[in-house]
């Protein structure tokens, strides 16, 4: 039985990538069957894994355009049990392509059932945006998971994506539910930074993970070689961040 | 003569809100007339700067949409010379609504331009993407300012950026140049950010600015108290930093 998360929020810059990445490489490394899919024209997903975008022929785009079958576009990683769906800087244009077509929402929903039954986690990498890429990847899913920095305005757009969420919960994908908030790049020596997370907390109560992503400088060396941190360096902090928050969602699951 | 500036970068969380906010509270500092467009649904500028969301009535959207005039929309903020056109979350139905428009990428410029003889600056906000509002901002803008976070994805990102950006200077706005790439939220302790600041000026030698914005928590501090940080803490890093800023483009206009 797979289980599709997405991987959201219309805030820039809160650790949806970071997360999609370390995630995936955390669930494979523990022997779970993981395909990570790059829904943001950006490719960060893509690049962060070490593909090299001048070797992607087919991505995403053309499996919502052109009708490729999605198991035509996957790449393998260094992780055995981790492959990935590529983007393409064409997906700028998905969103007007896809406009004025009957039943718009459902697109990717549609791509996605054939693979279902390949993979045990599947984890949707969206851009900064509540546009129609986006909606489309919430209706596909089973669940969603929120990351938001510990910073003023990463705290002001949540409500405005709840919203959103719930709408999507009403009209299109009655199943959807709100897997957790993850507090991410936390500098717990920072006033500020403190103040917000116990705000969160104390407002969104259990939908918030136990498990917090702590700024480590790991991480993003990690990324500029194309590796998850887990394989840059599996001691430091941020990969037993991320391996702690893929067990947390083992055990909601009901999968340990 | 009024000079209209933009800030842009698809990528999310690079600086943008953050550096529209403080580079015009200092030109207003320096007695510059200053006016802050947000065209970012997510409404940073607007609340950063201690408007309340609820007391705004008409937003930029309203201009967009229902051709209510700029000046109908405009807040007054804590210092003389700077006002405000707030957002608001309808922004985000804008895009979809616009885009059977003839000369769709020509309304916002049109919008602009009974108010330009009432400002020496305008600083324009935008969202982290490459959609239709911020074209219609690059298309009524003089400048355009591109902040650049010192890690990994942001600099892919730029080469993607400056491609959409020649596009624009040929089909719709030739008069538009490049005032520069802005490096921020620069921690000179990780080896990271050091080297990829380095890319960044052998790369493109003087299109980068001489003042680079360092990381500083009185920054973040600011605007969770709807503040600029020339208000919140006149004596910090971030304060000189962006003031810094503010001289190095008066004196690229010849306007010291
Ligand atoms: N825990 C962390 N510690 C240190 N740096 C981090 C951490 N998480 C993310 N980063 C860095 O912060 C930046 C933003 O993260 P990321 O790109 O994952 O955010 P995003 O939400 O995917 O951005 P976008 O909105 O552009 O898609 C990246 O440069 C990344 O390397
Ligand atoms: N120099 C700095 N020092 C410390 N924190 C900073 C600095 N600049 C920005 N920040 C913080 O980093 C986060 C991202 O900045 P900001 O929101 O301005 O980026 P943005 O590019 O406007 O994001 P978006 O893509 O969502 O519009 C904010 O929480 C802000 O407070
Ligand atoms: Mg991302
Ligand atoms: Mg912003």
């Amino acid at each position: 039985m797979c289980i599709v998360y997405s991987i959201v929020n219309q805030k820039g810059g809160v650790g949806k990538t970071t997360s999609a990445i370390n995630l995936a490489a955390s669930l494979a490394v523990l022997e779970f069957k993981t395909l990570l899919i790059d829904l943001d024209p950006q490719a960060n997903s893509t690049t962060g894994l070490g593909i090299n975008l001048q070797n992607v022929y087919h991505s995403i785009y053309n499996c919502l355009v052109d009708k490729i079958p999605l198991q035509n576009i996957i790449h393998e990683t260094e992780l055995k049990f981790l492959q990935i769906a590529p983007a393409h800087i064409d997906l700028v244009g998905a969103q007007l392509e896809l406009t004025d077509i009957k039943d718009r929402e459902l697109i990717f929903k549609q791509i996605m059932e054939p693979i279902l039954n390949l993979y045990d986690f599947i984890i949707i990498d969206c851009s900064p945006s509540l546009g129609l890429l986006t909606v489309n990847a919430l209706v596909a899913s089973h669940k969603v998971i929120i990351p938001v920095q510990c910073e003023y305005f990463a705290l002001e757009g949540l409500g405005q994506l709840l919203n959103t969420i719930k709408i999507i919960q009403q009209r299109l994908n009655p199943e959807l539910v709100i897997e957790g908030i993850l507090l991410t790049m936390l500098d717990s020596r920072l006033r500020l930074n403190n103040q917000i997370t116990s705000e969160i907390r104390n407002h969104f109560e259990s939908l918030v993970f136990e498990n917090i992503i702590n700024r480590n400088s790991k991480i993003s060396e990690a990324q500029s070689v194309g590796k998850p941190v887990i394989l840059y360096d599996v001691d430091s902090k941020g990969a037993a961040n991320y391996m702690n928050l893929a067990k947390e969602i083992l055990q909601k699951n009901n999968l340990t």
